[in-house]
């Protein structure tokens, strides 16, 4: 393993991202706007960091980027969340109070539901949790394994006006999602029938249900339905820890929903991804406050436990982001920063370049340890006409991030981007970058990646190629924006069709020695770049005193 | 670190032995020999258990390696370890 020393794991840290002050943290849970503030519960081991005995951290916002720490919500204190208070979310009811349905794992491992609520729901701060005294409210139903029922969603409301709520499972290996109905969220009924399945997905975790406007980019409050709606499920895939997403109709009657495009079914390894890198376990909740939907996601680390250990954490959020179907293709969603991550953006510079092929360009922003980077591209006319008029080259379907190269393979029109996290000598930096090939009709094929292969010197850290096909339709240039912020790096292609998210760890490229670079390593394409690059302020995360509430001490 | 645990027993079975060896200097001569054989049996034996154990020990590491703490517990994997092995051929994890 690699010789960590403190000074580079210090660096590790991120500034702007949401993580505790120390030890684990895993799946987000319960998100919800209340009385002023965002309130964000996350699973969390305050003995140490690695997973294990999970009890519900606690922090509140007034702007999704500066957190204020408050004490622990919940703690494994029942026999029915003996060996954790598991994921949960949050439900308003019609009168504005606040339930959180959430899975216990019981002093005998059975994976159950429990009901929980504010004590005192005039506290802004949601400060302290009462669990149900009837609890569980939901037990494993028969065929279904003691482990396999968990993580149960946001309720909706039916055309009867009864609660309904999703919680995935599997039956042998097809990943399914049971439905329940309820009008008091402590007897529930359930359908016979499933909300969706898909065979050989494995054990669906933290699905998620939600509907998207076909027509409007504004967010919709869970319960919405109607002609102009369509819904998506999100289910975590427990084999491969994969987020997947698809989109289609849901029938509140029969309480099913179906694809609009089965081959690209939740699951399906080559169906739709929130993420085409590093994210997991995420869940949107609506933002009342704002009229958006927000997406949350656990970033694990890619760095080995022993690593983890030695820095004294593990894992951060994703930068919240807005979700919406994109109006364009109808056939996906896109995900784009909350606005307020700008009012992190200090001193900007703008830049235009035009770079030949096989160059390798140093942008002069200084230090590039936390950058908010957003850049536009477009191939030499001459370049791409020469490239589809010429017939000996042929359509190339096929080509993919993960087994083509990564970014030292050239073709000719790619690949081209950023190298980020990189050294003055590029012996450490991760290319994020575009690479184009010819489609099918000679149409403009685009994938999005990120190659972690080069990222760092250290061997015991996994380095993988990601990526994705992004849709680029006639009009658009090619587009692509970077957060960076140490040792974590989230690329979004063509305004948040593509994501990729991706956890890097340098071992030269930290403090003052990092440095971004522009390169072009097409062979047959000259590239232009009009970018501007902001340098990032700190996000103000750390304990709550009364000063930050706005209180007075209790002292 | 459980498979180390399993081995102490063994180790520590050597050391009444060697006692029960030193107890034996002032026996006669004539049953010195038996003895000897006896021991030397005896650490033979030991040792054949002491590797069929370490063969033990390195199937015991591997399971736990695929039956991590979470998974044990009932949700997916968290840890890479075991992953990033692989990742200088530059797989995907």
């Amino acid at each position: 393993a690699f010789p960590w020393n403190n000074t580079i794991l210090s660096w590790q840290r991120t500034a702007f991202h949401f993580q505790p002050e120390k030890n684990w943290m895993n799946d987000p849970n319960g998100p919800l706007f209340y009385k002023g503030w965002y309130h964000f519960f996350y699973q969390y081991n305050p003995n140490a960091a690695v997973w294990g005995d999970i009890v519900w951290g606690h922090a509140v916002s007034k702007d999704l980027i500066h957190w204020l720490y408050l004490p622990i919500a919940m703690v494994p204190d029942q026999w029915y969340d003996a060996n954790g208070v598991w994921t949960g979310s949050a439900t308003f009811l019609d009168d504005g109070s606040i339930v959180m349905l959430y899975t216990g794992s019981t002093d005998e491992f059975v994976q159950v539901q429990n009901l929980a609520y504010p004590e005192d729901p005039s506290d802004p701060l949601l400060l302290k949790w009462v669990k149900f005294s009837g609890n569980p409210v939901l037990v494993p139903p028969p065929g279904i394994g003691a482990k396999d029922f968990r993580d149960p969603t946001t309720a909706w409301k039916t055309s009867s006006g009864k609660w309904r709520i999703t919680i995935g499972s599997k039956i042998n290996r097809t990943g399914i999602s049971l439905i329940y109905d309820t009008t008091d969220f402590k007897t529930y009924e359930k359908h016979e029938t499933l909300l969706h399945q898909v065979p050989n997905t494995g054990m669906w975790e933290c699905v998620d249900f939600y509907p998207v406007s076909k027509t409007q980019l504004n967010g919709l409050d869970t319960s919405v339905n109607g002609p102009d709606v369509k819904h998506v499920i999100k289910a975590s895939m427990d084999d491969t820890r994969i987020d997947h997403y698809a989109i289609g109709t849901y029938d509140d009657s029969n309480a099913t929903w179906v694809p609009d495009n089965p081959s690209i079914d939740v699951g399906i390894s080559t169906g739709l991804r929130y993420d085409y890198g590093k994210y997991y376990a995420s869940k949107t909740f609506y933002d009342q406050n704002k009229g958006r939907r927000i997406l949350w996601g656990w970033i694990g680390e890619s760095d080995s436990e022993a690593a983890d250990v030695q820095k004294g954490w593990s894992s951060v959020q994703g930068i919240p982001r807005t979700v919406v179907l994109d109006t364009r293709t109808h056939k996906n969603l896109v995900q784009w920063p909350v606005e307020e991550i700008k009012s992190l953006r200090l001193s900007s510079k703008k830049f235009d370049m035009t770079i030949g092929p096989g160059t390798v360009v140093p942008v002069d922003v200084g230090s590039a340890t936390q950058l908010d980077i957003e850049a536009e591209f477009e191939i030499k006319t001459d370049d791409l006409k020469l490239f589809f008029d010429d017939d000996s080259v042929e359509a190339d379907n096929k080509f993919s991030c993960e087994t083509n190269g990564g970014s030292t393979a050239r073709g000719a029109l790619g690949p081209f981007g950023f190298s980020v996290l990189a050294d003055e000598g590029l012996s450490e930096q991760t290319p994020v970058y575009f690479y184009v090939t010819k489609g099918k009709h000679s149409k403009l094929n685009t994938v999005f990646c990120t190659d972690t292969s080069r990222s760092t010197l250290a061997n015991d850290v996994v380095k993988p190629i990601y990526g994705s096909f992004v849709p680029v339709l006639k009009g658009e240039k090619l587009t692509m924006r970077i957060l960076v912020d140490h040792s974590i790096v989230e690329g979004f292609a063509q305004g948040g069709r593509s994501c990729i998210t991706s956890r890097v760890y340098p071992t030269k490229a930290i403090y003052g020695a990092t440095k971004l670079f522009l390169f072009n390593n097409a062979i047959d394409a000259t590239v232009t770049a009009s970018f501007t690059v902001w340098q990032m302020n700190n996000a103000f995360i750390h304990p709550y005193s009364s000063d930050d509430l706005g209180v007075p001490s209790s002292t | 670190m459980a498979s180390t645990e399993a081995l102490l027993p063994v180790t520590s079975l050597q050391d009444p032995l060697s006692e029960s060896r030193s107890d034996q200097i002032p026996e006669t001569r004539r049953r010195r020999p038996i003895k000897v054989h006896l021991a030397v049996y005896s650490g033979l034996l030991l040792i054949a258990l002491y590797v069929t154990l370490i063969v033990t020990h390195d199937g015991s590491k591997a399971e736990i390696a695929t039956e991590s703490r979470p998974r044990m517990a009932g949700v997916s994997e968290k840890s890479n370890d075991g992953v990033w092995i692989s990742s200088d051929d530059g797989k995907v994890e």
